[in-house]
């Protein structure tokens, strides 16, 4: 009954049911990734049902849409970045120039992990990040608050806190690399910062430091880092969704990676079927290193502060899209934790659409969900489905075929849709 | 430029050699 120009060999057969996501966590793991010179700790997903931000209530958690809409302006804002870094220094100093777009970072979305602030400790889920550099967390007192469901860090309470003072180097050093809006200077004691997102809302606070300790939950590995630089909120018009900050972990000079002694670490992010994934600070045992596959991360200055790396290809059902690896070389690929969807250049895109509505033609389409996916199927007729098998290609021979799971994103069985979307175009 | 989401990447371990200055994948699943 199959199609006759697939090969069941690059192709997942999976029954429909299995395609929605549980709504009861279920914790399937026993053990972190554990030894010396590493700390290990649980990693959430927000909005699964494993997620103590969501105290397990369903009205807490946004649509699909919804989360797709914010994942979208994400996207906005880091063009918007990308834009302003491309402008040459001297044009920036000039005074006819203004710049729309505000340096800063978005939410980031979906995966957290419980860190300590503090003397005596206090507890508070940050966002893992690996697309900015900023650790910020809320702190008391704080004006906007109401969306928060996490504890609020209480500088007060803290006797290890102190504030960057404004007449301070390090003050003047952060102040050019994070411009706060509409001010170039302090207007009080406190060094100001200022993030803006897209939609509107955002955050003011100032630069602190204090204790950062990430601790496993046994109390055996144990990481802690003072004086550890933060940004300290103290009115947040965005919706955080519980948790109470971000934690920065891209190159730049801001971010934990840069102000600590971590130079390796490693994640595994759950899918919203399995359980709870983990983060990994340190190197991983030897036994299990063999079994990673590395790519080079681009080293041009313009792609310093994130993580590139260089795509070679894409493979649908077995098959390499019409693209020539030359042209895959010249695209820039970050991979960012704080993205949800994988974003492609139009070419790409239309690419691989094409190769999967293809292999997938025998099914009935469906409504697609926003603007982001037009490649949808109502799959409410089958019990069983056959989905081709996608191979992302990168440089130093390293293939990622993905899971059908990683390869979908349902919103019912009436909803299945190719979890790929087009790059937003210039967002000026 | 492209941009790899969370969703592609839950199927493995994300390995950042940030010194080494490579990026690794290994098996995953997180069991």
């Amino acid at each position: 009954a199959y199609a006759n120009d697939n090969d069941l060999s690059h192709s997942y057969i999976v029954s429909v049911s299995s395609l929605i996501p549980p709504t009861v966590c279920n914790r399937t793991r026993t053990a972190l990734p554990q030894g010396p010179g590493k700390v290990s700790l649980e990693v959430l997903g927000r909005y699964g049902p494993c997620s103590k931000l969501n105290q397990g209530k369903s009205r807490n958690t946004p649509s699909l849409e919804e989360i797709l809409r914010r994942d979208q302006q994400r996207l906005h804002l880091k063009n918007s970045r990308r834009l302003q870094k491309a402008i040459p220094d001297n044009f920036k100093k000039t005074k006819a120039f203004t710049f729309p777009a505000k340096t800063g970072i978005v939410a980031a979305d979906e995966y957290y992990i419980v860190v300590a602030i503090g003397k005596p400790k206090q507890y508070v889920s940050l966002l893992l990040d690996t697309g900015s550099g900023i650790t910020w967390t809320q702190c008391k007192p704080c004006i906007h608050c109401s969306q928060q469901r996490d504890p609020f860090f209480d500088p007060s309470k803290s006797k290890t806190f102190s504030k960057i003072p404004c007449n301070s180097t390090t003050c003047k050093i952060l102040l050019e690399w994070f411009p706060p809006n509409g001010q170039d200077k302090c207007s009080s004691k406190e060094c100001p910062y200022d993030i803006a997102y897209v939609d509107g809302s955002g955050e003011t606070g100032f630069w602190a430091t204090d204790r950062m300790t990430i601790q496993e939950v046994n109390g055996n590995g144990y990481f802690a880092r003072y004086p550890f630089l933060l940004g300290c909120t103290d009115n947040n018009t965005g919706d955080q969704n519980g948790a109470s900050g971000i934690m920065g972990l891209d190159r730049g000079p801001v971010s934990i990676i840069s102000k600590t002694n971590i130079s390796y670490f490693f994640y595994c992010l759950h899918s919203p079927y399995g359980s709870t994934g983990y983060i990994t600070f340190g190197k991983p045992d030897t036994v299990n290193k063999k079994f990673v596959k590395y790519t080079p991360i681009v080293t041009t200055p313009e792609q310093s502060e994130f993580y590139h790396i260089t795509l070679t290809g894409i493979s649908v059902g077995g098959e390499r899209l019409p693209l020539k690896a030359s042209y895959f070389t010249k695209l820039s690929t970050e991979i960012d934790s704080g993205t949800i969807i994988t974003r492609f250049p139009a070419p790409v895109y239309s690419a691989l659409r094409s190769a999967f509505r293809k292999r997938m033609k025998k099914y009935k389409m469906g409504k697609g969900i926003e603007d982001l996916f037009d490649t949808c199927y109502d799959l409410s007729a089958y019990k069983t489905v056959v989905v081709p098998k996608i191979t992302i290609h990168f440089l130093g021979g390293v293939d990622l075929e993905l899971d059908v799971r990683e390869t979908l994103v349902v919103e019912s069985v009436r909803q299945v849709c190719l979890g790929f979307a087009l790059l937003p175009s210039d967002p000026n | 430029s492209i941009l790899l989401g969370n969703v592609q990447q839950r199927g493995y371990e994300v390995h950042y050699d940030v010194a080494g200055r490579r990026l690794g994948f290994g098996p995953g699943n997180c069991n």
